[in-house]
């Protein structure tokens, strides 16, 4: 039990110490703390027990419903999901988890290597796809990128695949020029493509704090995102700015990480989000 | 701003009497507020909130300033004691040394390395790289990258499992060089993993470097306090190096940072490219952190 006896004013400062230091922002502990006080001056319950359940609630109730589930092409054509996000957030190896998971599922899946810049991302994803027998679709470093994904599109449907997962380099928001190249890879794309990508996740590293919302709202702005990946859950961070991000922009977190191999990759699940806010 | 946010709680203060403890009340609940969205560690926003409030009680109200500008001195001043008062470089002797990067994954290290020996050559030193990442696909691919793209010399060794091994054969090949700085670039882990901690106190013991840099990523929140004083306490970090600061993150992982080991900031990185670097300025990381 985090609190003894009865509900006390030194009870919500330890609340505030706990919610605040899982990064969900001074702001949101503030309007949560207040609709509890609310909730339970109105109560007969004075047991403190009862004020965790109570932060839960209100926490899920924050999340909005979102659908957390991946989504799939409607026509016969290869799903296409693109990855996106901050430098050294895990999108490279959160496309080779999310590979992985889907052959599992039996289905078809190819890589595009889009991240030309970097050195040594395409010899990065080209050994996570010889690991999980995908078929990686790669030009020579400081190639363009969206002829990379042009190519690769081309292929996933000539080779009938079910899922083509495209990794791109890291950026910040604050980079126009960076922000352009994303929004050209994702209109050549939609050329061979119409509705793709049926998918664009941004990666959030849980140690990230409140930079994450800007890095989601900017992301978003430029490419209408469809879901978060948060990354590195494995560490001691607990992630609480999904909880922030969600309440302003009700976008669901479809996976988490949980290690550097890759299986470890989870879906998301509100409840069980909240419920290790407190462990 | 804060400056404007204290204005504002001090408008109906006049000029004339002294700063109590009431009056200052909100003031500092604005500061509270201010440093907790710049990323600021909650327990280090309460001893310095604590410490503003020793400084500002009892302190006459200036006639030639507003009160809120005062408690911004009071507040800008106590940050950059706690900080620093100015830019604290490496200290490099002639040649012999010898220098890890730690670090949690993806918070730049690799890189970093490269730009660290970069500007070491710039100095006029001449640089070596380690690559003891063994374990992420491609990361000797990065490093040997780095070193082609700047003429640095890389040892590296993609048949030997044992970073230990890897490090002695780079520690022997300075030695019969004419190399003065060597920079052991380490996988990156969790300060909870155990394992690897404990093998970073293994390549500490063989390496016996002269600097320990934790490189943190200048985006992260309240978890800063957590890794790096892990990291600290089972190796003793000489040195941190805040990277990714040209993007908008406030940077108050820096605070904490220092509030937390005392460890002294010594660069940051601006960029992906290997010029990227900087020496750190504690009173731009202030007026970064205060907005
Ligand atoms: N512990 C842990 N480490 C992770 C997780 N996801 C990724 N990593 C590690 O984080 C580091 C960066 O991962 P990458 O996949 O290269 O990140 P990225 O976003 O592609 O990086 P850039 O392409 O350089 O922007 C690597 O060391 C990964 O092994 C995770 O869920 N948990
Ligand atoms: N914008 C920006 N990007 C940076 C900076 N420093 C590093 N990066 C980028 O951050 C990403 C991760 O950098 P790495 O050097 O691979 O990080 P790392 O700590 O070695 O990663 P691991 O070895 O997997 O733990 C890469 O995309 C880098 O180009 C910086 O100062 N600014
Ligand atoms: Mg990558
Ligand atoms: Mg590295």
């Amino acid at each position: 039990t985090l609190f003894r006896g009865e509900i006390s004013s030194d009870m919500y400062e330890d609340i505030e110490e706990i919610l605040v230091q899982t990064d969900m922002g001074i702001d949101t502990v503030m309007k949560l703390v207040g609709n509890i006080e609310n909730r339970l001056s109105r109560s007969s319950k004075k047991d403190s027990a009862v004020v965790v359940d109570a932060i839960k609630t209100e926490l899920l109730a924050m999340m909005n419903q979102t659908d957390n589930t991946l989504r799939t092409a409607s026509s016969p054509v290869p799903t296409v999901i693109m990855l996106v996000g901050v430098n050294g957030t895990g999108k490279t190896t959160s496309v080779a988890k999310m590979a992985n998971h889907l052959l599992k599922q039996k289905k078809k899946v190819m890589l595009a290597a889009c991240d030309t810049f970097r050195g040594a991302a395409i010899e990065q994803l080209d050994i996570w796809a010889q690991r999980t027998g995908t078929y990686l679709v790669k030009h020579q470093h400081g190639a363009d990128a969206a002829a990379v994904a042009y190519d690769a599109c081309q292929a996933a449907i000539a080779r009938n695949v079910d899922y083509l997962l495209i990794d791109t380099a890291g950026r910040l928001h604050t980079n126009k020029n960076l922000m352009e190249e994303l929004k050209k890879i994702k209109r050549t794309v939609q050329k061979l493509i119409p509705e793709a990508p049926h998918e664009i996740l941004i990666t959030i590293d849980a140690v990230s704090g409140q930079n994450a919302l800007p890095q989601v709202q900017i992301f978003n702005d430029q490419l209408s995102l469809t879901g978060m990946i948060l990354t590195k859950l494995d560490g001691t961070a607990k992630g609480g700015i999904v909880i922030k991000i969600q309440h302003e922009i009700s976008l669901p977190v479809k996976f988490i990480g949980v290690g550097e191999g890759m299986d470890d990759l989870l879906p998301f699940s509100n409840q069980e989000f909240v419920n290790a806010l407190f462990e | 701003s804060l400056s404007d946010k204290l204005t504002k709680v001090f408008r109906n203060l006049r000029g004339y009497g002294k700063l109590s403890e009431s009056n200052i009340k909100d003031a500092l609940r604005e500061i509270k507020l201010a440093l907790l969205e710049a990323d600021v560690n909650y327990k280090v926003v309460k001893s310095f909130i604590d410490a503003v409030k020793e400084k500002s009680v009892g302190e006459e109200v200036l006639k030639s300033v507003t009160p809120g500008q005062q408690i911004v001195k009071i507040v800008h001043d106590e940050m950059v004691s706690l900080m620093g008062n100015k830019a604290e470089a490496l200290q490099l002797r002639a040649k012999g040394n010898r220098i890890m990067i730690v670090g949690l994954q993806g918070s730049g290290k690799t890189t970093t390395a490269a730009k660290l020996a970069v500007h070491f050559r710039k100095m006029g030193h001449k640089p070596h790289l380690a690559a003891l990442d063994i374990q992420r696909p491609a990361a000797i691919d990065q490093l040997v990258f780095l070193g082609k793209q700047n003429n640095i010399p890389v040892t590296f060794d993609k048949n030997d499992k044992k970073v230990v091994s890897i490090a002695k054969k780079a520690l022997e090949h300075v030695k019969n060089s004419d190399c003065t700085v060597s920079l052991f670039d380490t996988a990156g882990r969790l300060h909870i993993d155990d394992q690897l901690m404990a093998e970073l106190e293994a390549l500490k013991d063989v390496i016996q470097p002269h600097e320990i840099l934790f490189v943190a990523d200048a985006m992260t929140g309240q978890d800063a306090v957590n890794s790096v004083s892990q990291f600290n306490e089972r190796l003793g970090i000489s040195g941190v190096i805040l990277t990714k600061l040209d993007g908008d993150a406030r940077g108050g992982a820096a605070l904490s940072i220092r509030a937390t080991t005392g460890c002294p900031i010594r660069y940051v990185g601006l960029g992906e490219k290997v010029s990227d670097i900087e020496l750190f300025h504690p009173d731009r990381m202030v007026s970064r952190i205060l907005g």
